[in-house]
């Protein structure tokens, strides 16, 4: 360093590329999706209003009425802005952007978004920064991806990996939350029509600019209400009992597994919706549920006519910690969209006297997924059955990325028999469990041995 | 990542940016910011959201609301909105940060 006090070196971005001051820009025109609002007001107005929170700061952060309603008038909209042309930039930057046509990505798959957390508080370390995830659930161009993104991000691009790098979403709310609890989902609006209604209002104003936009890749599909996603995710059903309602799997035509806590009594006539992708009701009877004891909280449904072109899921007999997985479940929309698809890893597997008695995955699980399948991401066999996910009961914070599920192993061999039979013998045996099971299902460190006493 | 996000890596780093809203004059009443997305070089054309401009609408967020609105002209907003673009690697300075950021961010140890 030299001893006269020189021009101060750049700070240099991680990246080690020199730095530049940011760019006037002016502001064309605001843009809205009237299609995602429209969901919007569908999935998340009326009654469920208010439930939800899309906050841009934490759930406790002071936000005044005024602000959070200002911030939910402007979920669905976008600004256009013009920016003074950067020569350099065009040259260094590759090809041109494309978006992706509405549809063109399924449910389940994979996809990266890229924000900058707290927006432009510090972007030598937060600038474009990465999350990624799957495409979780769509209702139109109102889309959900579990790719954790924080306030600051609203209005980051989403892109796909097939067709390759397009652009498939922009973030809309970074947090959702639904009574209280925050749901690990991300709120996006389909970037297609929103480019669509920025072409169209530039074609009048600035025409040659309206050329320079994206242009859309892929196979628009019509997107059905229901895009079943991946061939596997069509299993998950919706199991509705009386007011209650939560997430099953089928494992047999005629048979649907639950948890005790969404169907909890037997011979109650319950009503199964399956989305094909387009939605059907059969109803069906509780022929077996777990007594309140047991740490098995199952429920098994005998259905009165066959769940047609629902795909039967292949039962895991081995797990794998650090595995792919997904789970798929009724959260969030409930009835009125087909099931969410979340991802992560089993993040462990808790055994007993080397027996798998417990699943934890990463994925996201709130209120509404109970019941629903756990699959292996890469072979698509049913792992087990989600029963819960995490509250810390001293802060009251829910964890959706922490859940327990059972394990299908537990269940296989008594659901095979009453297949066969008719028998609920073995599915009996579930109000049985050894007390280490219990222990385990309590929360608490099983016991290796007893005590031994001092004396 | 694996070779599937590539081409995605690239748009990703190559559009990404911050958009920064802030009133001529009063720097004091802070800025608004958030992401958004390079349409276009050349003309320079970015989207972001649009939340950061509600505090600048002439007719208030209810504006947004209003039944058939798809689109607002440039001119909903007051003259006194100053908007600024960041993309990599180009971006202020850390002194620069002080000024724009939000106060309080910190790194708690686990």
């Amino acid at each position: 360093a030299s001893l006269e006090p020189g021009p101060p070196d750049p700070p240099v971005r991680p990246l080690g590329r020199p730095l530049q001051p940011p760019r006037p820009a002016e502001l064309l025109l605001l843009l809205s999706c009237p299609a995602f609002r429209a969901h919007f007001a569908r999935l998340f107005g009326g009654e469920a209003a208010e439930q939800w929170r899309f906050a841009s700061a934490a759930l406790d952060d002071e936000v005044s009425e005024d602000d959070e309603e200002d911030q939910l008038r402007a979920l669905g909209w976008f600004a256009l802005l013009r920016v003074q042309p950067d020569q350099e930039a065009a040259e260094e930057r590759g090809p041109a952007l494309a978006g992706a046509s509405l549809g063109a990505v399924p449910k389940g798959a994979p996809l990266l978004a890229c924000g900058s957390p707290f927006g432009a508080f510090c972007p030598d370390i937060f600038l474009n920064t990465l999350s990624r995830g799957v495409l979780s659930n769509a209702a139109g161009p109102l889309l959900l991806t579990d790719a954790r993104c924080l306030p600051g991000t609203e209005g980051g691009g989403v892109f796909a990996a097939r067709p390759a790098g397009a652009l498939v979403a922009f973030v809309a709310a970074p947090l959702c939350w639904k009574a209280r609890e925050w749901v690990g989902l991300t709120l996006l609006c389909a970037a297609a029509p929103v480019l669509r209604v920025a072409r169209a209002a530039l074609g009048n104003l600035y025409p040659s600019a309206a050329a320079r936009l994206p242009s859309e890749v892929g196979v628009p599909r019509d997107v059905p209400l229901r895009d079943p996603g991946p061939l596997w995710a069509a299993a998950a059903v919706l199991v509705e009992c009386s007011t209650v309602w939560g997430s099953g799997v089928a494992v047999a035509p005629r048979l649907v597994v639950t948890c005790r806590h969404v169907a909890p009594r037997e011979t109650t006539r319950v009503v199964v919706r399956y989305f094909t992708p387009k939605s059907v009701a059969v109803w069906g009877r509780v022929v077996f549920a777990t007594q309140e004891t047991s740490p098995y909280d199952i429920a098994v449904v005998s259905l009165e006519e066959d769940l047609d072109g629902v795909p039967m899921p292949v039962p895991a007999e081995r797990f794998h910690e650090g595995e792919a997985v997904s789970v798929v479940g009724f959260g969030v929309f409930g009835q009125a969209c087909g099931p969410s698809v979340t991802a992560g890893i089993l993040s462990a597997v808790v055994r007993v006297d080397d027996t798998p008695v417990m699943l934890q995955t990463t994925c996201a699980v709130h209120g509404g997924s109970s019941g629903g399948p756990l699959f292996s991401t890469r072979s698509g066999d049913l792992l087990g059955i989600i029963a819960s996910n995490t509250r810390d009961n001293n802060t009251g914070a829910t964890y959706p990325h922490l859940n327990f599920s059972i394990p299908i192993t537990v269940l296989q061999p008594a659901l095979q028999q009453y297949s066969r039979t008719g028998d609920l013998g073995s599915l009996r045996e579930l109000d049985r469990a050894a007390e280490p099971v219990r222990v385990v299902w309590r929360l608490q460190r099983p016991l290796t041995e007893a005590p031994q006493s001092k004396l | 990542m694996g070779r599937q996000w590539g081409p995605a890596m690239r748009a990703a780093e190559q559009t990404g940016c911050v958009v920064s809203a802030s009133r001529a004059g009063h720097p004091e009443a802070g800025s608004w910011s958030c992401s958004g997305v390079i349409l276009s070089c050349n003309p320079g054309l970015v989207l972001c959201h649009g939340g950061i401009f509600t505090p600048f609408l002439r007719a208030g967020s209810e504006a947004l609301t209003a039944a058939a609105a798809a689109i607002l002209p440039g001119d909903s907003c007051g003259d006194d909105l100053r908007l600024h673009v960041q993309w990599g690697p180009t971006v202020a300075s850390p002194a620069a940060c002080a000024e724009l950021g939000r106060p309080g961010l910190c790194t708690p140890q686990c």
